[in-house]
């Protein structure tokens, strides 16, 4: 493993912290999409099913492990929190998670590397994956305001990405030049969503203002 | 394919 995959994985990590302590020690999830953590969930189901077949490392399996419970529980939080659930913005949020998630099934029948189911629901994920964030972008767009701890997870959240993107280019050149395209270019997507977010989060860094995404 | 086929990832 290298240095921009470590760095990778931990932003991921920290990103679902920051959302996790949010939603905990706020009592609140104002601002976060429910439809991009149900589908996280999704994209963490089909992407782990290879946690029952084969044994990569202690690490590997503690992250996915640790990532499948915290999405289900910030789903939970959303969904069954007495007063969690309260705070949800519902009417806000109404991207249809079958516009995202059809489509990218459809797209890993057709396009796999090799088609046997675990294959087929591993290329899925990363095909969902890459677009799960809509949803939670669209909602910080209606938002007016839009609080430092959601700002920082979707921060956090796209620079992961951008992170194993850099990880790929590493990992090419010093492991046999493999060309991973589906991967590769699905990462490339899922940062590139990010480009405009990113902007407003940086320029709103260095002018010391509240994030606002223009409508 | 050989087995470094991104499946050691997240």
């Amino acid at each position: 493993m290298n240095v921009f995959r470590l760095a990778g994985d931990m932003t991921h990590l920290l990103s679902i912290i920051i959302l996790l302590l949010k939603i905990r020690a706020t009592k609140s999830c104002t601002g976060i999409s429910l439809k991009t953590q149900e589908l996280y969930v999704i994209v963490f189901l089909t992407r782990y099913l290879d946690l029952f077949t084969k044994y990569i490392s202690f690490y590997n399996t503690t992250m996915k492990l640790v990532f499948l419970g915290t999405s289900i529980s910030i789903v939970w939080y959303m969904r069954y929190h007495k007063v969690v659930k309260q705070t949800y913005n519902k009417d806000q949020d109404t991207f249809r998670h079958y516009f995202l998630a059809i489509p990218c099934f459809l797209l890993a029948l057709l396009i796999h590397h090799e088609f046997t189911v675990i294959e087929v629901l591993w290329t899925f994920s990363i095909y969902l994956e890459a677009v799960a964030i809509l949803p939670q972008l669209v909602l910080l767009q209606r938002s007016r305001n839009i609080d430092n701890l959601t700002g920082n997870y979707v921060f956090l959240l796209g620079a992961y990405r951008a992170l194993y993107l850099v990880n790929w280019v590493y990992r090419y050149f010093t492991e046999n030049h493999l060309v991973r395209w589906i991967p590769w270019l699905s990462g490339l997507v899922q940062t590139t969503l990010y480009a405009d977010f990113f902007y407003y989060y940086i320029k709103s860094w260095k002018n010391n203002e509240k994030l606002q995404l223009p409508a | 394919a050989k087995t470094s086929s991104l499946k050691d990832e997240l």
